[in-house]
């Protein structure tokens, strides 16, 4: 799987991701990165990719739950990060990248390792593969 | 800040003895992706731009498990799903089991754009490609030698398997997406 989300100039969040699905997975089986709101979610504060085992991903409505955490519960994107890798979901199960209405970025897995990079506009950066 | 982009090539349980030339491969490929996004932003480009590009690129480099490089059903084929959604006003679009549309995220965003609908599936994805402009693909150009012998070392081991529960993350990791 892969992902990326942005914040642009004009304030605007977008979230995209693109998968080919798991390794010998059966008859019309749907993941969790073509269903709005648990692996791809974005709106004006937050915008969320997921990556890791799709169905993990799919029950907790994960890129949502992380939306909804940050809106509730005081626009902490880190905060809003570490409840849905730690608290919502088991060790093991998923990774997730996230900006948000500030041009915060936050990346996190807890399987291990996730390929993963970005960028802000004052030169804070992050390329990675392992926890 | 102004603008700000990351991006994932995929989360799981990657061995730390990765030889160090394809670790050097994937460290590339983030930085590339990476730049692709942020020359978008910085030069005042859209978000969504930004991310759909940085996704094509992905999509095309087969140490990715989307577009080039993509896994394989039970079948042996390779069924693509992809999903975009704008924040500034909530619209979004999706596609699942797609097979011959070279770069999935493309079309979802015209499925988000072109379309009074939200998700299409599989033959009815790929009648609204026929629909839009988007590049295609014979399937055979998502095959790759590495993601093949994936599927047989899966099937090896389902047939193997007495159970199907899983229980430690090395049994578990084929099941990332």
């Amino acid at each position: 799987t892969v992902g990326a989300v942005a914040k642009d100039k004009d304030g605007n969040l977008a979230a995209a991701t693109s998968t080919g699905g798991m390794t010998n997975k059966k008859f019309g089986r749907v993941g969790d990165v073509p269903i709005i709101g648990s692996g791809t979610y974005a709106n004006d504060q937050v915008a969320v990719s997921a990556t890791g085992w799709g169905e993990k991903i799919m029950l907790s409505v994960s890129a949502h739950t992380l939306a909804a955490h940050y809106k509730y519960e005081g626009n902490d994107l880190k905060a809003s990060m570490n409840y849905l890798v730690n608290e919502v979901l088991n060790p093991g199960d998923a990774g997730f990248i996230a900006v948000d209405k500030y041009g915060v970025f936050s990346m996190r897995t807890n399987t291990g390792s996730m390929f993963r990079a970005a960028i802000d506009s004052e030169g804070n950066k992050d390329v990675g593969i392992w926890e | 800040k102004e603008w700000s982009i990351a991006l994932h090539g995929g989360a799981g349980a990657v061995s730390k003895d990765m030889p160090e030339e394809r670790q050097q491969a994937y460290m590339e490929s983030l930085e590339e992706a990476l730049t692709i996004g942020a020359e978008i932003l910085e030069n005042g480009g859209s978000a969504l731009d930004a991310i759909e590009k940085t996704v094509n690129y992905l999509e095309d480099n087969e140490l990715y498990n989307a577009g080039k490089g993509a896994v394989f059903t039970s079948e042996g084929t390779n069924e693509l799903d992809a999903a975009i959604m704008d924040g500034s006003n909530l619209n979004a679009g999706a596609v699942t089991g797609v097979t011959t549309v070279k770069n999935p995220i493309s079309l979802a965003r015209k499925v988000m754009t072109e379309s009074r609908h939200v998700f299409f599936a599989a033959e009815g994805a790929e009648t609204f490609a026929d629909q839009v402009d988007v590049e295609r693909v014979d399937p055979e150009y998502f095959y790759t030698e590495s993601r093949y012998r994936s599927l047989q070392r899966a099937l090896e081991r389902e047939k193997q398997e007495s159970s199907n529960l899983l229980e430690t993350p090395e049994e578990k990791a084929w099941k990332y997406g």
